[in-house]
């Protein structure tokens, strides 16, 4: 996997694919969508898609895309080289979401939250699979949040193909099995050529899993917070873990809130020009109110 | 200067965390 | 340590290297109120600035390697003295004599008052608003109402060619907080410039002062 725009710029997203198999350009196909690093709380997320003819189903089976979750990251590593060497009758398409992302989107003025950014994901990897003219017929696809609301979503984005969601869409169909090894694999190398845009000195790269609850990632995140900062790109903000660390360690900041009702602290301009003109605290003149200025009395 | 009030005085290893875009 | 941000003219840039004392920051009267303000002095003129200061919420700066709350701005502009000065002749006119000016300028709570003495040129300024006499080498002020309208009155003039030239709206008041002094809203009569003129003038100036300029 070329990963070089990525290790260009990771604070977005962005988006790798297989060249289309010609047979998948002729025949009905069945296509798996599955992803990776959705628990963890450093690191990109990576949405896959895998397609195959309908009558390659067997081949992909033969190549033994068990379930992905009892794999060691050798096999997976392994099984997707050999899927790339029988590349004849499979193709793949992934998009690494950066943790960057994630958080901007979990966190930003309108919330744009995990489950729709996974929604939105699988829809346009979907998406791109036609686009890139695969005859899609089936779509499996490993649930993310409830079942019946996404499978009527992606129905209703795609009438004319036969979608099935379920839990554990990974274990019952191979084609989903396939797209969730090459999440894993991607997921993996991308965390491993992680570059950091921080130009971190005593970085160290032994985070562990990445996952909330493992020791390893929890001393990594105490090790790496920054009180102004907070961490480097790499971390989810928007994970309750690094909240509860950031709320503990790193400096409160204050952002301009949303215009509430009436301004704070403005008072009613009445207020200023009551009986008595001691009261009225000497307002620069309006020149001066209009920019913000105001005369200095300390330093 | 910053859109935001960051309510403390302090050292801040400003040039690794932040790179002013234009 | 706190760390402040300042705009000076560039003509300040080597005052702080030629005297170590180059630049200084004094408290002296703000003459539209009597309270205190912050003012500069750079004496290797010597000459005073006044210092304005750029406040808005939720700012804050990064200065090198550090972060610096609040995110205020100074600014030092160059400030005619003599507004200062006026402060304490008028205070002095109460006794109705001529005075020397060492026995006028002088403020136990604003003590730097006397770095004004220092200014070059007084002599030339004061005849703006005083009544002068001689005795024996040492000249005598008194504080003259009339001269003192005088100025002002050019100063409102200076101030009105000033808001021209620099497209500053003086029509109805900016709603949107991001003006656009381009946008000159040509409706602004003569009398909006004068009056926005003298309110300026007003922030300088005490409020009996003031009034006594509007009639005028």
């Amino acid at each position: 996997m070329d990963f070089r725009e990525l290790e260009r710029d990771n604070m977005g997203r962005c988006r790798l694919n297989s060249p289309v198999p010609a047979v998948c350009r002729k025949e009905p196909c069945v296509l798996g969508v599955d992803e990776a690093g959705r628990g963890p709380v450093l690191g990109p997320m990576v949405y896959a898609i895998c397609y195959c003819p309908l009558s390659r189903l067997a081949d992909l089976e033969a190549l033994k895309v068990a379930d992905s979750k009892t794999l060691s990251e050798s096999e997976r590593d392994r099984l997707f080289a050999k899927m790339e060497e029988d590349g004849d009758f499979v193709g793949w398409a992934l998009d690494v979401l950066s943790p960057n992302l994630i958080s901007t989107s979990m966190l930003g003025r309108v919330k744009y939250n995990l489950n729709s950014l996974s929604h939105d994901t699988a829809v346009g990897l979907v998406q791109h699979a036609l686009d890139q003219g695969v005859k899609v017929v089936q779509v499996f696809v490993d649930t993310v949040g409830l079942p019946e609301t996404y499978q009527e979503r992606l129905q209703q984005r795609f009438p004319s193909i036969e979608v099935t969601v379920k839990a554990k869409a990974d274990a019952l169909y191979p084609v989903v099995s396939a797209a969730s090894i090459c999440a894993k694999v991607a997921r993996d190398q991308a965390v491993k050529n992680w570059q950091f845009v921080e130009k971190l000195q005593d970085l160290d790269t032994n985070y562990g899993s990445g996952y909330p609850n493992d020791p390893k990632t929890k001393v990594w995140l105490r090790k790496h917070v920054e009180p102004v900062f907070g961490f480097p790109q790499f971390v989810r903000f928007s994970w309750r873990t690094a909240q509860s660390i950031l709320e503990k360690e790193a400096e409160s900041i204050l952002w301009e809130d949303l215009p509430t009702g009436d301004q704070e602290g403005l008072g009613r301009i009445t207020s200023y020009f009551n009986e008595s003109p001691r009261n009225c605290p000497h307002l620069p003149h309006r020149y001066f109110q209009e920019r913000g200025l105001e005369s200095a009395t300390t330093l | 200067l910053l859109p935001c009030e960051v309510r403390v005085n302090r050292p801040a290893p400003v040039a690794r965390f932040f790179t002013p875009a234009i | 340590a706190r760390q402040h941000v300042f705009l000076l003219p560039e003509c300040l840039k080597d005052a702080s290297k030629k005297m170590t004392s180059g630049l200084m920051f004094v408290k002296l009267v703000r003459p539209c109120s009597g309270e205190g303000a912050l003012y500069l002095f750079n004496m290797c003129l010597p000459q005073l600035f006044e210092i304005k200061v750029f406040k808005e919420k939720h700012h804050s700066w990064f200065i090198n390697q550090s972060v610096q709350s609040g995110g205020l701005l100074h600014f030092a502009t160059p400030m005619d003295p003599l507004f200062l000065l006026l402060h304490y002749l008028i205070k002095a006119d109460k006794e109705g004599k001529f005075q020397p000016l060492d026995q006028v300028v002088v403020d136990d709570m604003f003590p730097n008052c006397i770095l004004l003495l220092k200014l070059p040129e007084l002599e030339k300024l004061l005849r703006h608003v005083t009544e002068e006499k001689e005795i024996g080498k040492k000249k005598y002020y008194k504080y003259s109402k009339e001269k003192t309208l005088k100025w002002l009155g050019k100063k409102v003039n200076q101030t009105v060619a000033a808001l021209k030239t620099n497209n500053i709206n003086v029509g109805a008041r900016v709603q949107s907080a991001a003006f656009f002094p381009g946008h000159q809203i040509s409706s602004d009569k003569e009398e909006d410039y004068i009056r926005y003129a003298h309110g300026l003038i007003s922030d300088y100036i005490s409020k009996e002062l003031s009034d006594d300029l509007s009639k005028y």
